[in-house]
C-alpha cells in the first residue's frame, strides 16, 4: 500500500500533458533540518505492465549547479518534451522510463526547485556535502517509497555528474558495508561525457580541439607548452593561451555539439 | 535553444502547483543552472580515478560513454583518463550497430565498459535518442552493444 506521504506527492497530470499510463510523483525530501535544506525529486515510473518488476534508476545532471529536470528529464531521457511556447508537452519516443523507473533529483540544494533556508549554503557547496545530502535523500526517499527498497538500483548521469555519480556510489557502498541487510541495492552506474580527471581530461580535450580543427597548430603548441593541468588553477600563460583559442579561433559554435547550429 | 522551453514551463505557477514544487516560495526564479552554486563551488576532487578503482574492485557494473561531437568533455578526454586505469581488455574495440548504421564504437574491460555514440554531443540522448536508448537497454541488461 502506498504511504500517505507518497500519495501526497502523486502528480495527477502536468499542465498540457498527453494521457499516459505510468504514475508520476514529485516533491521534497528534507536532507538537513536545521539549515532547512530540501531536495526536489521527480519520479516517472516505468511505462510497463508492472513497474514493480523494473529497476530504479537515479539520473543526475552536472554543472555543478544544473538541474536534472531541466536537462535529463526535459530534453534527454524523460517521458515528455516541452513545446516551444511551453504550453504543452509531447511524448519522447525513446524515454528511458520504457525500461526503468526514472528518478530525477535536483542536487545540491540551490539547484532548480531544491532549496535551503540558510543562504550561506549556496556559497559553500561542494562535492562532499553534495554526496552526503544525496545519500540522506535516498535513505529518506526510500522510507517514503518502501516499494523501492531492495529493488535493483542504478545511478546515471552526465558531465559534472562524473563526480556526483561515483562519489554517491562510494557513499552507498560504504553505508551498505555497515548494514547487514542493505536496502539500497546498488548494482552499478552509467555516466556520459563525464568529468573524470582534471589533468587527463584537459589533455584529451585540447587534443580533441586540435584533431577536430577547432584550434590552430600554434595555439595547440602554446596551450600544451604553457598548461601543466596539474592543479585546478592555471598559470597566466596557460589562461592566455586558452582564452586566445576561445576568443579568436573557436568562433560561434555550440561547444557541446560542434556540428549543430549554435543557439543565438 | 531547447532549454528556453524549460525556463518557461517550470516557472508557470500551475506547473509548480501540479508538481508540489516551490511550496516555500523560493525567492528566485527556477532556472536550469545556478550561477551562484557554480561560482562558489568549494571542494572538487582532482581525480575520480581512485574512486573508480575501488568501485570496480567492489564488482559494480560500470559503463562510461561519450557523445563524439562534444568539445567540452570530449571523447578523447574520457579515453585519456580511462587509459590511466590500466584496465585489462576483455573485448577489443569494435563498432556497434543500430538500424544498419554504426551507432558508435565500444571496448569492454575487466570491470568497465566504454562506448562512444556517433554524432551525439554532450547530452547524448538529446541528439541521438535512439542510440542513447539502446545504450541504456544494453547497460541494464548487462549485455555488450550489438555487433550488427
Amino acid at each position: 500500500s502506498l504511504t500517505n506521504e507518497q500519495e501526497k506527492d502523486r502528480i495527477k497530470a502536468l499542465p498540457g500533458q498527453p494521457e499516459v499510463a505510468f504514475s508520476q510523483f514529485s516533491g521534497y525530501v528534507t536532507v538537513h533540518k536545521k539549515h532547512g535544506r530540501a531536495l526536489f525529486y521527480w519520479l516517472t515510473e516505468a511505462a510497463t505492465h508492472n513497474p514493480l518488476e523494473n529497476p530504479l534508476v537515479l539520473w543526475l545532471n552536472g554543472g555543478p549547479g544544473c538541474s536534472s529536470i531541466a536537462y535529463g528529464a526535459s530534453e534527454e531521457i524523460g517521458p515528455f518534451r516541452i513545446n516551444e511556447t511551453a504550453s504543452s508537452l509531447y511524448l519522447n519516443k525513446y524515454s528511458w522510463n520504457k525500461q526503468a523507473n526514472i528518478l530525477f533529483l535536483e542536487s545540491p540544494a540551490g539547484v532548480g526547485f531544491s532549496y535551503t533556508n540558510k543562504s550561506s549554503d549556496l556559497r559553500d557547496s561542494g562535492d562532499k556535502r553534495t554526496a552526503r545530502d544525496a545519500l540522506t535523500f535516498l535513505k529518506r526517499w526510500m522510507s517514503r517509497f518502501p516499494q523501492y527498497r531492495y529493488r535493483d538500483f542504478y545511478l546515471s548521469g552526465e558531465s559534472y555528474a562524473g563526480h556526483y555519480v561515483p562519489q554517491l556510489a562510494k557513499k552507498i557502498h560504504d553505508y551498505n558495508k555497515n548494514h547487514s541487510n542493505p536496502f539500497i541495492n546498488l548494482k552499478g552506474f552509467i555516466v556520459g561525457n563525464a568529468v573524470t580527471d582534471i589533468k587527463y581530461d584537459n589533455i584529451g580535450t585540447v587534443a580533441y580541439w586540435w584533431s577536430h580543427s577547432i584550434i590552430s597548430d600554434s595555439t595547440y603548441k602554446s596551450i600544451m607548452s604553457s598548461c601543466k593541468f596539474t592543479s585546478a588553477k592555471y598559470s597566466q600563460n596557460c589562461d592566455d593561451a586558452i582564452n586566445y583559442a576561445w576568443n579568436y579561433e573557436f568562433g560561434e559554435i555550440d561547444q557541446y555539439s560542434i556540428y549543430t547550429p549554435s543557439c543565438n | 535553444c531547447i532549454e528556453n522551453n524549460a525556463e518557461k514551463y517550470y516557472n508557470r505557477p500551475d506547473v509548480q502547483h501540479a508538481m508540489h514544487a516551490n511550496s516555500t516560495g523560493i525567492s528566485y526564479k527556477w532556472t536550469a543552472c545556478s550561477g551562484e552554486l557554480l561560482d562558489n563551488w568549494k571542494d572538487s576532487e582532482f581525480s575520480m580515478l581512485p574512486t573508480y578503482k575501488k568501485l570496480i574492485a567492489a564488482g559494480y557494473r560500470i559503463w562510461m560513454f561519450s557523445g563524439d561531437t562534444d568539445s567540452v568533455v570530449p571523447v578523447t578526454a574520457t579515453r585519456f583518463s580511462l587509459s590511466h586505469l590500466n584496465l585489462t581488455v576483455k573485448t577489443r574495440w569494435y563498432p556497434w550497430y543500430l538500424n544498419g548504421q554504426v551507432g558508435g564504437w565500444t571496448e569492454v574491460y575487466d570491470g568497465l565498459t566504454f562506448a562512444t555514440v556517433r554524432g551525439a554531443g554532450h547530452e547524448v540522448p538529446l541528439l541521438q535518442p535512439q542510440r542513447g536508448f539502446l545504450l541504456f537497454q544494453s547497460f541494464l541488461a548487462g549485455k555488450n552493444l550489438p555487433r550488427s
